[in-house]
């Protein structure tokens, strides 16, 4: 299906350490 | 709650890959070669990296664009993606910049990325932010202006996600007329 994303689930990636 | 192995480890894929253009205005060179490709980019953590790395709309100097367009479409009206298309345009007062500026055009980018406009998402190309010392505009364009369902549920969503209030009227216009046009009025094709 199609890939779609509210903005609080975007919000939530704002400020997420960058995975290692 | 148990990650399972691997979680975590993998981007989010975004529905479309997008390109961040950059316009810069300097009036000795031509149009085109003061509009710079950035970066694109395909998930949702590469959007936040370009985000947390680029100079907020707001501390743009005055002539500046952003454009978010869908890679493979060029944010000009001569593209074939947006010649026979509009723009929902939504233009700000001057105390805006410092107010709302960046908090509107970060939900515009959200809305885009994020594919809010539902199966109508295809007709949408891109998003532009003009920093102009008269009043900056943040519109979203589209590549069919007679598509009237599209165009207007488009619309419906831009006015709803950037939290504009019933009583103001954003206005589409076709970049026919708005290329055509022989002064700064294009008339509105549809209002929400």
């Amino acid at each position: 299906g199609k890939k779609q994303y509210d903005r609080e689930f975007l919000l939530d990636f704002q400020f997420m350490p960058a995975c290692i | 709650r148990k990650l399972s192995l691997g979680e975590g480890l993998e981007k989010h894929p975004l529905e479309n890959r997008w390109a961040l253009w950059f316009f810069k205005n300097d009036r000795n060179r031509a149009w085109r070669d003061n509009l710079h490709l950035v970066t694109k980019f395909d998930t949702v953590e590469d959007f936040w990296a370009l985000y947390s790395h680029t100079q907020p709309v707001s501390k743009l100097s005055s002539g500046c664009d952003y454009a978010l367009f869908k890679d493979g479409i060029e944010p000009m009206w001569e593209d074939s993606r947006n010649k026979h298309g509009g723009r929902w345009l939504v233009s700000l007062a001057k105390q805006q910049r410092q107010s709302d500026l960046d908090r509107l055009w970060l939900e515009t980018l959200l809305s885009l990325i994020g594919e809010a406009f539902e199966e109508y998402g295809e007709e949408v190309c891109g998003a532009v932010v003009n920093v102009r010392s008269k009043g900056d505009k943040i519109a979203i364009w589209t590549s069919e202006a007679e598509n009237q369902p599209a165009v207007t549920f488009i619309g419906r969503v831009f006015k709803e996600r950037l939290g504009l209030s019933p009583k103001v009227v954003i206005g589409y216009q076709a970049h026919a007329d708005t290329a055509t046009k022989s002064n700064s009025f294009t008339k509105n094709k549809f209002v929400v």
